[in-house]
């Protein structure tokens, strides 16, 4: 049964996306099924993975709201093992549309139920935010992944994104934990980096995954050729950092 | 009577807040009055001003959701001319809590009101969603600033964007208009910030200031020593970089 991994951080911009499209990229790589979730209304992942607007007919709103199966929703993408359902702006709507739903949690959940056979993993690129679209992913998933910048402001959502993890686990999800903390966008030159990077290492001890994702402009530029950097220039840094990113996580993964 | 400017953007991390605390601060170092709202849950602008915890008692979610006197939130920061309505993380249970509430779109523009004869600009902060929050602030708003980083994932929501505010305009504002885009975050040795840059130039011609924003580690380091980059290292590229956005600013508030 496929173990699914929500990708969260409210703060913006601070590698999720990047992190979901390379991080399935990289355990597809080794040979897992994995399926990526776009929850995000902007549709970054579905274009790092090269979707067409044509090819994003069914998306992660029809299966949220119209209760569509997700199979058919998933889109193979052009790397072997990978498979996507699209996302599009009409999930900008979903959150409010969804405050007077029954059950309205528990929506992604009962939607995956249907892929959890099929797939090895099953990762969700959450919006930056914490309302009920990324409460769908956290109570959906067995483990979440939080992406860091390593920037002075990306500390500050830190203690509120544990608060509402904990919170989840004991009212809907008694198995959610945090897998692990994965520094972004890492520059040597930048005093900053190292400081943030010290910090959080105080605050999140092994969480926080060896793998430092260095900032590399390799890993900006893949989107725009809709591909991941795995693809794009798999011997640049920034995609060295993904595989052993995913080596890290499947590690972790024996031990849960 | 006061100009109110939203600055905003769905995409995540592109320089809402840097925008925000940076440009308050050169209006208000030029004689303005200014209020700065932090409409965001993590509260970014409030701690790159300086605000400690005690001084954020009274929030922008006791404005919006209390009805407190906007009077009562309002903080003096170490600028003079500047004062800030902080924010704290309460208010990210606010889009959840606005649904059912009477006139839940106007709430903001109506708080504002009693402000509007003691400022010159009021700038309102917005988190990365295009949901009840930053539809408040477009609604209380003259005009829109958004802060775009020259990243090719910062393009795709920008037509959602466009669209959203003529939807304001023609339902709730008829006045509301985007007065400008502000390139951030440019990085002369990217290729990447070129093709961007001129992209965005193809799409909104001139309502594209002049004033691009380089990408400048001084500006990611004010945050933590609690003060905006004017303040911070006043000669450094990235501070003189608002200065001049600042100065445009005034110029196109001249025309309207
Ligand atoms: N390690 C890196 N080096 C250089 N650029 C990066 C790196 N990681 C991400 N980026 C770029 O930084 C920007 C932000 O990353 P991304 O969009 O993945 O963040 P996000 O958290 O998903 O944003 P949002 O909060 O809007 O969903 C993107 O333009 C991306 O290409
Ligand atoms: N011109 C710049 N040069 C270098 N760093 C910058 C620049 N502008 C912003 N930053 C840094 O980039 C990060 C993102 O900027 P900021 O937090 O202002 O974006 P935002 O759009 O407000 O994010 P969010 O979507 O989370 O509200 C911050 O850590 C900030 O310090
Ligand atoms: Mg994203
Ligand atoms: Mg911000």
């Amino acid at each position: 049964v496929a173990r699914v991994l929500a990708i969260v951080n409210q703060k913006g911009g601070v590698g999720k996306t990047t992190t979901a499209v390379n991080l399935a990229t990289a355990l597809a790589a080794v040979g897992k099924r994995v399926l990526l979730v776009d929850f995000d209304p902007q549709g970054n992942a579905s274009t790092g993975l090269g979707l067409t607007r044509q090819a994003r007919r069914v998306t992660s709103y029809d299966v949220l709201m119209e209760e569509r199966p997700i199979g058919e929703a998933t889109v193979e993408t052009a790397i072997p093992g990978l498979a996507i359902v699209p996302a599009s702006v009409d999930l900008s709507g979903a959150e409010i549309e969804l405050v007077d739903v029954p059950r309205r949690e528990f929506r992604l959940r009962n939607a995956l139920a249907g892929a959890l056979t099929l797939y090895d993993y099953v990762l969700i690129d959450c919006p930056p935010s914490l309302g009920l679209l990324t409460l769908n992913a956290l109570i959906a998933a067995h483990a979440v992944l939080v992406p860091l910048q390593c920037e002075f402001y990306a500390l500050e959502g830190l203690s509120h994104l544990v608060r509402t993890v904990d919170r989840v686990r004991r009212a809907f999800n008694p198995t959610l934990d945090i897998q692990g903390v994965v520094l972004t966008m890492f520059d040597r030159r930048n005093n900053l980096s190292d400081l943030v990077a010290a910090d959080v290492r105080v605050h999140f001890g092994a969480k926080v995954y060896n793998t430092v994702i260095p900032r590399n402009v390799r890993i900006s530029e893949a989107p725009s050729h809709g591909k991941p950097v795995l693809l794009y220039d798999v011997r640049c840094p920034g995609a060295q950092a993904y595989i052993h990113l995913a080596s890290e996580v499947l590690r972790r993964e024996q031990g849960s």
